[in-house]
């Protein structure tokens, strides 16, 4: 029970701290059990130091930083305990290009040490490019789905104004 | 053990059947704002036995069942079928050595929801028992919600723990 | 106290009731005050009954469907009372291209109505291409931000990936 | 009453002194993650009278004050001023009949801080009234933090009440 959890946070903070780095170069980032000597009553911190400034808590970071630095957590919780499929809804929307980028390297890192399927639900363009097949989902008719497959160029035009 | 195809029908905008290969590494799902992409990940949710509406965007379970459009009558019954390839044999041993697993569950207007495994009916706690073997339940972190990462950067610490929990 | 608020709900309802009309042609949506008969207790509900579909709470419309509906309520407050300063921080960010279309032409209509002025944060090029002016921010020395006046082209390479 | 303009110094990552014209119409900002276009904000809704030190997402108050990089020390003091055009004579009487309106917050390390309009020291309460009488203060509505439209989508119904009370 409690022993686990230790251990989970362990694993789980080792792999966010190596992701972090690789995300922020020069910056470090570590997690922190809180509040209480009991693994389950205590909060999780994340403790950030940004390259080239001070420790302080996520919440210094600007809307896309922190974005971006939640989803290497739950990357690195993932890693601790890969499940066969994984699945992201618009994760990518608070990034700019660059952060874009990052992430998309941090996905393809994911795919390359475990089995896992992933589906990733997106409106940017740069993210798009990067997988490996493209589902469009559509409503020719109003309030119904469908879905197809698509290529890169009818995606784009998907997303364009109507 | 791995998730190889969905199948959705009746469920929230799917009303028509579809369904959807899911191949190794990484799929894109693409469209505009309201045509079904995050009821597509709910329905994903949804097989795997999830037990909160509220977390489906829904006031009580059965919402999840197409409600109907000025050109369309609402349905009664909703279905989703994940299937999975076991050759690895690495599913659970309760469920036999078939290769093949489908998932099934189907909610009915004042019925509440039914699962079978391979056609035969099961109950809800074994198909969660299912995913939670393999560290993958309805819950588990590796699926996130559309939003979820905002209410990860502003949850309360004990809440944020809670991540952690699902996957130790 | 309790009637200028009755007073101003029905205010902002109506401006609300006419901008999501505009939004989402062919749909309806309203406000009400709930829970109780004080307004000063009252709780806020957005029903929505967008085009084709049967009412329901805001929260059974998409990501993106929800930020314009909310969008448009803010819009609504705004016009009972126009402030000389509207600040909006990156509120386009779940919108695809056809709702970023419409959240500019509706930010054009706040522009005509009002003698107030506008400050919109956005990453998104279509939005940057229907404001009056541009600034960029940047922090050519690390940590430290500056801030210069930007046309459209310059703009774009400065959100692309460095 | 227009505003027009806004002077930063030692604000968060403007430790340069920044001035920014505010012209009518509307203005767009743009830039990469983290550069300051929300710090840009939020020393607008300090300078405004802003309390609370957590809508600013510091922890306390002083954290607004530029805290160094590796390269640059940290500094003792952040001043922001707002120049207002009052030439529709439609600014609160108090401030007199000036055409034009500067009112500056300055906050100092262990000292709190300290608010002037026109040069002449003024209490805090003082600048809340004169933007709140123009319908514009720190929390008014009109002022959209980022992640903001998401809490009022998110939030309980009586919370999102207060966003009524704001206008009224
Ligand atoms: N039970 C139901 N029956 C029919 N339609 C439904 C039902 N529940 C939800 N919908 C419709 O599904 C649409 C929402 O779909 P969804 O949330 O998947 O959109 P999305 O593609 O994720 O959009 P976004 O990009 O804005 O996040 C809404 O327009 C809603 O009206
Ligand atoms: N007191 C301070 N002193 C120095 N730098 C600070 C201070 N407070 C915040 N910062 C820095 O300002 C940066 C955040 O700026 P801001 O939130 O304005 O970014 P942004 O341009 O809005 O980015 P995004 O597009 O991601 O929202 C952070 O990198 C943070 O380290
Ligand atoms: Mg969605
Ligand atoms: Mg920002």
């Amino acid at each position: 029970g409690r022993a686990r959890l230790r251990e989970a946070f362990e694993v789980i903070d080792g792999h966010f701290r190596n992701l972090f780095q690789t995300l922020f170069e020069g910056g470090e980032a570590h997690l922190a059990l809180v509040d209480s000597e009991d693994p389950l009553e205590a909060g999780l911190e994340i403790n950030v130091s940004p390259p080239g400034k001070k420790l302080g808590s996520l919440s210094l970071m600007s809307g896309g930083e922190q974005a971006l630095t939640a989803t290497a957590l739950i990357f690195a919780v993932f890693l601790s305990n890969p499940a066969p499929l994984c699945a992201l809804d618009e994760v990518d929307a608070p990034l700019d290009d660059a952060n874009v980028d990052r992430f998309c390297r941090m996905l393809a890192e994911m795919r390359r040490l475990t089995d896992t399927r992933f589906v990733v639900i997106t409106h940017n363009p740069v993210t798009m490019s990067r997988m490996d097949r493209l589902y469009g989902v559509t409503m020719a008719e109003r309030g119904v789905s469908q879905i197809v497959s698509v290529d890169l160029q009818e995606a784009e035009r998907m997303i364009a104004a109507e | 053990m791995r998730f190889v195809r969905l199948r959705i029908a009746g469920f929230k905008s799917f009303v028509n059947p579809v369904e959807a290969p899911i191949d190794e590494g990484v799929t894109g799902i693409v469209g505009p704002n309201g045509c079904g992409k995050s009821n597509f990940l709910e329905a994903l949710r949804w097989v795997m036995g999830a037990t909160s509406a509220k977390a489906m965007r829904a006031g009580g379970m059965e919402d999840v069942i197409f409600s109907g459009t000025t050109e369309r009558p609402a349905r009664n019954h909703a279905e989703v079928t994940l299937v999975i390839d076991n050759s690895d044999g690495l599913a659970p041993s309760r469920l036999g050595r078939d290769t093949v697993i489908e998932v099934s569950r189907r909610i009915t207007r004042g019925q509440g929801s039914t699962y079978r495994i391979n056609g035969r009916e099961t109950r809800a706690r074994d198909v969660q028992l299912l995913f939670a073997d393999a560290s993958s339940g309805a819950n588990s972190p590796a699926l996130v919600r559309q939003g979820q990462i905002n209410e990860l950067i502003a949850a309360k610490p004990e809440n944020r723990r809670r991540v952690l929990e699902e996957a130790a």
